[in-house]
């Protein structure tokens, strides 16, 4: 979940530019 | 948009046993408002889920490799579903006011899917909470009954406040912002505060002359 | 100059030092501090200060370090590698700001501009050189601002220091020279062996000069920019030929602070007694309280 609303439906590279971490 | 996020029981993917019997999303009549509101029955309408969203402003979510605009979460909670047929017992009531099979009074025409709850086994099996009952040969007739229905009511209410209490929630009377919440309860919270709030909780599912009964009982 | 520790992490801020040589701790010192990097759109800021003592201010002379921007990246090295061989009398330290810290430093809520920001890393490198024992008595500044307000600045900051603040200082002291060199040697190799965080496959890094004019630069921008994520952490999101591309191209993102900057610009502040007023929906069936503080609401449609 994210703090901001993407205005957008789609796809996003979300695995180039963010590294999960728990 | 045809993609959303949800919270609910594992259970709820489990295959149907048989074509079309799966999990339904359907709009159904909130009984305290009297609009329509989304329901989830499980798979053979064995259990009904109410569906709460929680919505803040500027979200959105990464749901793997996608970005999905909506950023709100969903979630199924199970509900009772009698308190959705009692609605139409009422008004079966003011409307009549005679016996009548229970087929015959969760009828709308809004809201075609409320004949799914009579599929709700246990709902069905808990009629006689809040009506009276007559039996015909094989066929069963139901009178909504109010003094019952009290009774029944606050059994729910007394549950609920064992859960509050339980999940340590915080049910103090004093003014705050609707976004503070406190982690600790106050001190000064009575017996008194855990029922107002409790009873407060269950007229969100009934009509709002018989939440004002209630009060008063 | 081992750069390893801000290749290993190139979003954050990085302090980067020689040795102290004992002759500063037991002389009277100058210290001279230059920039590198200040007007690129790709790449970070690196502030950098040489300190020597006052009676080595004439070998520097002689080293003729003076006129470092007419110096080849190449002639840059190898003057660096002169002077970090005076290890005896000279000493140096480099803060290297990333893309990203002057991005979000510059984009924060609480305004925070590049001049402050490189005041505050100025400011950071003389008290680092104090707290390491340099006996610190002249300062040699170079500036793009107005010399005299951040002269008297850096004065209060440190009263006890004589503070010198002068455009070009760097053709003017060799100490602010030395400074420049190692300042700019640090920001080319940070710049050549730049590992991009992101996984972008083969990035094309012909980006030209990396100025905000340069049409190559621009074009690099514009072909390396993800509609939802931006620029690679290279870039200066900060910079308007950056934020230009961003608002074309871009997809919109709204922030929890958006509808704030609309309403401060709008027509003025509401009657206190608008708070007061009932509102038209007061009539209108309120969800209980426990709903209310979750954000939980009914769903009458998707």
């Amino acid at each position: 979940l994210l703090p901001c609303e993407i205005q957008y439906d789609g796809h996003a590279a979300v695995d180039k530019y963010f590294t999960p971490t728990i | 948009p045809d993609q959303w996020v949800l919270i609910a029981r594992d259970s709820l993917l489990d295959l149907p046993k048989k074509p079309g019997d799966g999990a339904l999303f359907t709009r159904l009549r909130n009984p305290s408002t009297g609009e329509g509101a989304l329901f989830l029955f499980s798979s053979c309408a064995q259990q009904l889920f109410e569906i709460k969203v929680f919505k803040e402003d500027y979200h959105s979510w990464f749901v793997g490799q996608t970005v999905q605009h909506d950023g709100r979460l969903f979630f199924a909670t199970p509900m009772d579903a009698l308190f959705l047929i009692l609605y139409y017992l009422i008004k079966a009531e003011k409307e009549q006011g005679k016996f009548q099979p229970v087929d015959q009074v969760v009828v709308d025409e809004a809201f075609p899917s409320s004949c799914i709850l009579l599929q709700c086994t246990r709902a069905m099996q808990s009629l006689h909470h809040v009506t009276e009952e007559k039996e015909i040969g094989s066929k069963k007739f139901y009178k909504y009954n109010k003094e019952k229905t009290l009774k029944w009511l606050k059994k729910k209410v007394v549950q609920t406040v064992k859960a509050l209490k339980s999940n340590n929630i915080c049910v103090g009377g004093s003014v705050h912002s609707a976004t503070f919440i406190r982690s600790k309860q106050m001190l000064d919270v009575t017996e008194e505060d855990y029922t107002r709030y409790a009873h407060g909780l269950i007229s969100e599912y009934v009509p709002e002359e018989l939440s004002a009964d209630l009060l008063k009982y | 100059m081992e750069l390893e520790k801000f290749e290993r992490n190139n979003w954050g801020s990085c302090r980067l030092s020689s040795l102290v040589p004992p002759l500063c701790r037991n002389q009277h010192c100058c210290l001279g501090i230059d920039e590198a990097g200040r007007g690129p759109v790709l790449g970070p800021m690196v502030y950098g200060i040489c300190f020597c003592p006052l009676s080595n201010k004439q070998d520097l002379e002689e080293l003729k370090v003076a006129d470092s921007k007419t110096l080849s990246e190449a002639e840059r090295e190898r003057l660096f590698e002169k002077l970090d061989s005076l290890k005896e009398y000279l000493g140096w330290a480099l803060q290297i700001l990333s893309p990203n810290v002057i991005s979000t430093s510059m984009q924060q809520r609480v305004k925070y501009n590049l001049n402050a920001l490189s005041h505050d890393t100025a400011i950071a490198l003389i008290q680092y050189a104090l707290d390491s024992g340099v006996q610190l008595r002249e300062v040699f500044v170079d500036t793009v601002g107005p010399a005299e307000k951040y002269q008297e600045k850096l004065k209060q900051r440190f009263p006890e220091l004589e503070i010198t603040v002068k455009p070009k200082a760097d053709s003017l002291f060799p100490i602010v020279s030395a400074a420049s060199i190692c300042a700019k040697v640090a920001r080319d190799r940070a710049v050549k062996s730049w590992k991009f965080l992101e996984d972008l496959g083969d990035v094309n890094l012909d980006y030209g000069s990396g100025y905000p004019n340069d049409p190559k630069t621009k074009e690099w921008l514009a072909r390396n920019l993800d509609p939802v994520f931006g620029y690679p952490q290279f870039v200066r999101f900060s910079w308007s030929t950056a934020q230009t591309i961003v608002d074309s191209r871009a997809v919109p993102v709204r922030w929890d602070d958006c509808d704030g900057d609309e309403k401060s610009s709008s027509k003025g502040s509401q009657s206190m007694l608008s708070f007061f007023a009932r509102k038209k929906d007061d009539t209108k069936h309120q969800p209980h309280r426990f709903f209310q503080e979750r954000k939980l609401e009914t769903v009458k449609d998707l």
